[in-house]
């Protein structure tokens, strides 16, 4: 069953002050909702709250791992986005031919991504009733996870998936961040 | 682009919506 849109607010705003309630910088959070088919139980977009990256240093240009020719794909995809939610008549978004950041992407993309029991990171939390916790680039780029290691290329350092109550909570950040037993609890 | 399921417009919406405000106060 899909989340209803009371839940959807809810959730939202938990995700939200989850993390901008926490003492380290996370970059977004995602809630894994599990469900149920023929084949078991499968982890699919709940909902997901995307605060960004800090801000470091002025004129700093951000490192990416998009090409020219990528940014022109990303932006292509977040206009046509853009008039599936705004409809098509209402006038183009000046917002949407900004650069696409490598961790906004990854975010986009994560919508479209879902997890068997088991599998990904996000699998293997819920799983093993266990949270998952990956920080470093080494570890993300030497993962089973293909989701960890696309995370990895797209700049994060660090990838947390906690199981909980009808799914799985998953936060991920740009910055090096080591087991906090608060953000658990 | 697939159709895109309601909790998934709901999530693309306001991502965008934030994305917008970000964008503006840069």
């Amino acid at each position: 069953p899909s989340v209803s849109l009371l839940n959807q607010e809810t959730l939202q705003q938990r995700l939200q002050a989850l993390i901008e309630g926490a003492r380290e910088s996370w970059t977004y959070a995602i809630f894994w909702q599990s469900s149920y088919d023929y084949s078991g139980t499968v982890l699919g977009w709940g909902d997901g709250y995307y605060k960004g990256e800090e801000d470091k240093g002025k004129g700093k240009l951000k490192a990416s791992a998009s090409t020219a020719a990528e940014q022109e794909h990303r932006k292509k995809v977040l206009r046509e986005l853009n008039s599936l939610i705004s409809g098509s008549a209402a006038p183009t978004d000046d917002a949407v031919d900004e650069e696409v950041t490598d961790t906004e992407w990854f975010f986009l993309v994560s919508m479209t991504q879902s997890f068997v029991n088991g599998s990904g990171l996000p699998g293997q939390a819920l799983y093993n009733s266990s949270p998952v916790w990956v920080a470093g680039p080494d570890r993300l780029a030497s993962s089973m996870c293909e989701r960890a290691r696309q995370g990895q290329v797209f700049g994060l350092q660090t990838i947390v998936c906690i199981p909980s109550a009808n799914g799985v909570v998953e936060l991920g950040s740009t910055e090096l961040i080591t087991q906090s037993s608060d953000l658990m609890n | 682009i697939p159709s895109v399921p309601q909790a998934r417009k709901a999530s693309l919406a306001r991502f965008l919506e934030k994305r917008k405000e970000r964008v503006m106060s840069a």
